[in-house]
This record gives structure tokens, C-alpha cells and sequence, in this order.
């Protein structure tokens, strides 16, 4: 399993941290892999 | 021989090194031509209106965005003080920070992708010191370095 | 060959010196600009402002503000993505761009 660890909570840090996970998430659509592998629909979470 | 090859591979390291810290100042004046237009802007916004907004309508700096499908289903799981979040998403996402944002609002006049034009340009150069000038000039061209 | 080496050598020296001064000199000047009371206060956007960066526009915008050093995970469990946010200086402020 892929994880990363940033800092946040300044502002004007480094250029485009969030890059790499930008890249990671979309690198494996959930949606697209879900249907590919016709999992069952996620289990109902709670909407935010 | 074996030293012009050491210094070969110092040269090499250096001008890697160089690049690298080129465009690390290239984003430092970026960011520091967003803000100012930022400010710039809110102040005339304000004096036009004659009144500072609420303070809930608006999003100070820094901040970051999270943006994802309104399909997402997201689960949020927050601590009773507020000092942990545990978010679930069953779909894609992004992050971006406020300096993203503010590039994308327009406010670093395109400088990060080569697209200033000369009026922007000039104003531009109102807004950093003298020895910043020569790089400006450089990343309206298009030369940015990509970080 | 090794003479001419050395001069490109010693003259890139100078160039990353003065990059590095610029890099400082540069980094204090944001740090000021961000930390004035003035600027402080016109430093802010506004939702629409967050909505127009998106790209489809109705898309759900989650805004975090946290303290500094908080640290960010993004993980990837068995089912979709997992974040978590810990801050040890102060509350996490998270909230969601009204659509209109």
C-alpha cells in the first residue's frame, strides 16, 4: 500500500508538494478499478 | 585525466544544483507577485464596496483545497478537539495549496506556463526588487523551469 | 582541457553564490509581505474564487485551514483513499465551498 506524509499548515511552501499525490490518486481511479473488477458499490458511508 | 574527470562531474553537479535553485527563485517571485496582486485586489474590492466582507464568506490564507466529484462519498471522522481528521473518499481526488490556487485565479499572470504578456510583464516588475527583474523577463518567455 | 574545467567550474561556483543570496533575500521579502498585519487581512479568497479553479465548476471543494506543521497522510487502504490530518498546535478548521 502506497502512503505519503506531508506538512501543512504554512502557507507559499515549496512548489506544488501535493504533486505526488495528486499523481498516486490518480493513477488508480477507484471508480474505473470498482467497475473493471465489478466489486459490490462501496458500503454506505455516511455523506460528509 | 582522473582530474579533468573529477572536475568533470563537479561541473555536472553544479549546474544540476544551479538549475534546481533556479527554479526554486523563479517560485519564490511567483508567489510573492500572486500575493501582492491578491492584496491588491481585496484592497480596491473593499474600497469599492466600502466595507470589509464577513468574515465567513471568505477563506484567508494558508489554506488547502480538497476537490473531488459530487458523486464522492466521503466519511469524516473528526476528534472532539479538532486536532485529528480521518477522511475516507470512495472516489479520485485533489489537493492543492492556496499558492495553486492563486496561480490559477491568475494572480502570477501566467508566469508559472510562459504565457505573461508585456503589459503584465511591466507590471510585474513593479513588483519585485531590481535583481529579481532579469528572471522575470526570462520566465515570460517561457523559460520555467519546472520545479 | 583541465584549466578550461576549472574556470567553469569556478564561475558556476559564483552563480549558484549568488542564486543562493537571491533565494534568501527572496524568501525574506515573502515572509514579511505575508506576515504584515495589513496584508494579513486582505490575504484571503473568496468561495467563487475557489469554484472558478475547478475544473468541472460543481465539483464538492473541501477547504482545510490548519495550524502550522500539521501533518498530512494519504494512504491507500483496501477500498479507496484514507487522509488523515494531526495537528499538535491548535484545531483543524475544515469545511465545505457552498455551491452557489
Amino acid at each position: 500500500r502506497s502512503r505519503i506524509l506531508i506538512s501543512i499548515g504554512e502557507s507559499f511552501g515549496s512548489a506544488d508538494k501535493f504533486q505526488k499525490i495528486n499523481q498516486m490518486v490518480s493513477s488508480t481511479d477507484w471508480s474505473l478499478k470498482r467497475s473493471l473488477d465489478g466489486g459490490a458499490a462501496p458500503k454506505p458511508l455516511k455523506r460528509l | 585525466a582522473q582530474e579533468c574527470e573529477d572536475l568533470e562531474v563537479e561541473r555536472q553537479r553544479r549546474l544540476e544544483r544551479i538549475k534546481h535553485k533556479q527554479s526554486q527563485l523563479q517560485e519564490l517571485i511567483m508567489q510573492q507577485i500572486a500575493f501582492k496582486n491578491l492584496v491588491q485586489r481585496n484592497r480596491q474590492a473593499e474600497r469599492q464596496s466600502k466595507s470589509s466582507p464577513s468574515p465567513n464568506t471568505v477563506i484567508s490564507l494558508p489554506f488547502i483545497i480538497i476537490n473531488t466529484s459530487k458523486r464522492t462519498v466521503i466519511d469524516c471522522s473528526i476528534s472532539n478537539d479538532k486536532f485529528e481528521y480521518l477522511f475516507n473518499f470512495d472516489n479520485m481526488f485533489e489537493i492543492h495549496d492556496d499558492v495553486e490556487v492563486l496561480k490559477r485565479m491568475g494572480l502570477a499572470f501566467g508566469l508559472e506556463s510562459g504565457r505573461c504578456n508585456p503589459e503584465q510583464l511591466k507590471i510585474a516588475r513593479t513588483l519585485v526588487p531590481k535583481a529579481m527583474q532579469p528572471y522575470l523577463t526570462e520566465m515570460a518567455q517561457g523559460a520555467v523551469n519546472q520545479p | 582541457r583541465f584549466q578550461e574545467l576549472q574556470r567553469e567550474v569556478s564561475e558556476l561556483t559564483e552563480a549558484e553564490e549568488k542564486l543562493d543570496e537571491l533565494i534568501n533575500k527572496c524568501s525574506l521579502q515573502l515572509r514579511l509581505l505575508t506576515e504584515d498585519t495589513h496584508n494579513k487581512k486582505l490575504g484571503y479568497v473568496r468561495c467563487q474564487d475557489l469554484r472558478d479553479t475547478v475544473d468541472p465548476p460543481e465539483q464538492i471543494i473541501m477547504v482545510i485551514r490548519a495550524p502550522p506543521e500539521t501533518q498530512m497522510q494519504v494512504s491507500e487502504p483496501s477500498e479507496g483513499y484514507q487522509i488523515s490530518l494531526k495537528s499538535s498546535k491548535g484545531p483543524i478548521d475544515v469545511f465545505l465551498c457552498p455551491e452557489d
